[in-house]
């Protein structure tokens, strides 16, 4: 189903996004 | 961490989820903060990818004929597009300034709005699929209640012809769905119940057959025979509304997850 994959599209880019953010947090602690 | 009962639901919502955990303790533990990386990259790939969502939501919402979906999805879809707009903002903010406690809020509650709004949507487009193999069990209810008034060899020939397709259709749905549940005891019960329809249908219709050849021979006997059909037909119709009750369940035993 299509919505399906728009919907793991969405978690991925999110997970990658939050992966940046964090990186650079978790340099810090 | 969540969990989520179905296996689909899961492997698109669990990397997240624990990505937002993290980045949750993360905060927790830099609370004076040092320099946010630009965001603005995979800022633009999520919203791209909620622009998507939101193009496949309305195809999906415009061809069902689902009322509760096309009534539940827009709300989700909505939550997902504010949680995209509350993580452009917290990428602005982080541009202009890196330290920004305001812009880490936002981009927390964006990430954790992406998350509930996913799976908000993904519940509602799961639930609808769960209407569709129910709405088959009640077509396989409907053939087991006219069992009682099938009086002639004819009329039991279109009563199989009628009942087969549907069982064969609940019969491999309601199989991969119980392949689908994360949540073991309600496999368990969908292929126990599911193992009993397949075992029963054949000897519900021997006992119809019985019957007709009972009442055209003259009828002794003919009460036992139809007390032994209605109570397999009844069985069947149990078996099938038991599979109704644990398709639409969704919660868990906690101590098993635990």
């Amino acid at each position: 189903e299509m919505i399906l994959q728009a919907c793991l599209s969405i978690t991925t880019a999110t997970a990658a996004l939050i992966k940046s953010a964090s990186v650079a947090q978790a340099e810090l602690v | 961490m969540p969990v989520f009962h179905t296996k689909t639901i899961e492997s698109i919502l669990e990397p997240v989820a624990s990505q937002v955990s993290r980045l949750v303790i993360l905060h927790e533990e830099a609370e004076d903060g040092g320099a946010m990386p630009d965001l603005e990259k995979p800022v633009r790939a999520v919203s791209a990818a909620v622009e998507n969502l939101v193009r496949v939501g309305h195809e999906t919402i415009n061809h069902s004929d689902d009322p509760i979906l096309k009534q539940d999805m827009p709300s989700s879809l909505r939550r997902v597009t504010e949680a995209s707009k509350t993580l452009e903002k917290a990428s602005d903010m982080i541009k202009a300034d890196p330290y920004s406690k305001q812009a880490r809020r936002f981009l927390i509650d964006g990430a954790r709005g992406i998350l509930q709004g996913t799976s908000s949507l993904l519940l509602c487009f799961d639930e609808s699929e769960v209407r569709k193999i129910i709405r088959e069990c009640k077509k396989v209810l409907d053939y087991l209640a006219v069992a009682e008034v099938i009086e002639s060899m004819e009329d039991l020939v279109q009563f199989v012809k009628d009942l087969s397709p549907s069982l064969t259709k609940v019969s491999h749905e309601v199989d991969a769905r119980q392949k689908e549940l994360t949540h073991q005891p309600h496999r368990e019960i969908l292929i126990r119940c599911l193992d009993s329809v397949k075992a029963l249908a054949p000897i519900l219709i021997c006992s119809m057959k019985i019957f007709i050849q009972i009442l055209q021979q003259g009828g002794k006997g003919i009460e036992e025979a139809a007390e032994n059909r209605n109570y397999l037909a009844q069985r069947m119709s149990d078996e099938i509304n038991e599979i109704v009750r644990v398709l639409q369940l969704t919660t868990y035993d906690e101590d098993e997850w635990d």
